[in-house]
């Protein structure tokens, strides 16, 4: 049947006299995203791809609860959290507790792709979130990459 | 809460979830959004993104429950989606899927839940309510 996407904001007790100063511009948030995920996929890019490329899209849009439009927990604080998740592989990648990363949807990525871990949270997260940016500055090219450091044979270091 | 899930033209299926939690929530409080398989799951079956009362999500790992029905029960998207929905406590849940097979689901037992879709074969939906 060929491509196919969906997204959503949130889901709840929306009254039906919401105001359309409030309505449109989520309306319109939400055909903007599904316009540009469905061009991504009908270039052929990977659904995994796309569903990151939305979800930014989602997070940099203030009229929803993730990234800039995030509400505020009793402290005052923002603690934002995402996860993805890859089909055909069940690789997966999520991070809870940021508050410094603005788009946590590749923060959550990044934990997938860059760690043998799935999950990361709070000062290790947003520690993670520091360490991609300096690798990601232009003395990239003479990082060394983290050498691979064996794990010891005997030890059960690596379970739960 | 935003959600993303995704088939591509090659069938690979995958799922994005994002959120600044609940409102007024105790610091600390960690929803469905990152728990896989709770508000975020993809299997080679379908992809699932849910929002709605976290907690509840959790209660009934909605994701995976989804895609375990497809996996175990060999129901179609649809009737999986209606099924978890439907099995969850009222007011409490929305979930958006896509199939391997490119069938798209839009499903919630809350009043409203804001959702697009598309298709290749044409078919697309922007909604808030359900009319």
């Amino acid at each position: 049947m060929g491509w196919a996407l969906a997204l959503h904001g949130g889901a709840g007790d929306v009254p039906r006299t919401l105001p359309p100063e409030t309505r449109e511009p989520r309306l319109a948030a939400l055909r903007r995203c599904l316009d540009l995920g469905a061009a991504a996929l009908r270039d052929g890019r990977a659904a995994l791809d796309v569903v990151e490329l939305v979800v930014r899209e989602l997070e940099d849009c203030p009229h929803f609860n993730a990234g800039r439009g995030s509400v505020l927990t009793a402290d005052g604080t923002v603690e934002m959290e995402a996860c993805v998740m890859e089909g055909a592989t069940l690789r997966c990648g999520a991070v809870a507790g940021l508050s410094t990363v603005a788009n946590a949807v590749s923060l959550a990525r990044l934990v997938m792709e860059k760690t043998p871990h799935i999950y990361l949270a709070f000062d290790g997260a947003e520690a993670f979130a520091r360490e991609q940016i300096d690798y990601t500055q232009p003395m990239k090219g003479s990082q060394q990459a983290p050498q691979d450091t064996p794990a010891p044979a005997d030890d059960n270091s690596q379970t739960g | 809460t935003v959600g993303c899930v995704a088939v591509d033209a090659a069938g690979n299926l995958a799922t994005a979830t994002s959120t600044g939690g609940l409102v007024n929530k105790m610091a600390g409080r960690i929803g469905d959004t990152p728990v896989v398989g709770a508000g975020t799951y993809a299997n080679a079956l379908c992809a699932v993104s849910a929002t709605g009362k976290g907690e509840e999500i959790m209660r009934h790992t909605v994701a995976r429950d989804v895609a375990a029905l497809m996996e175990h029960r060999g129901l179609r998207l649809r009737d999986a989606a209606a099924r978890v929905v439907a099995g969850a406590p009222r007011g409490a849940v929305g979930l958006v899927a896509v199939s391997r097979t490119g069938e798209v689901c839009m499903a919630h037992n809350t009043t409203a839940m804001f959702r697009a879709c598309a298709t290749e074969a044409g078919h697309e939906e922007v909604g808030i309510w359900t009319d």
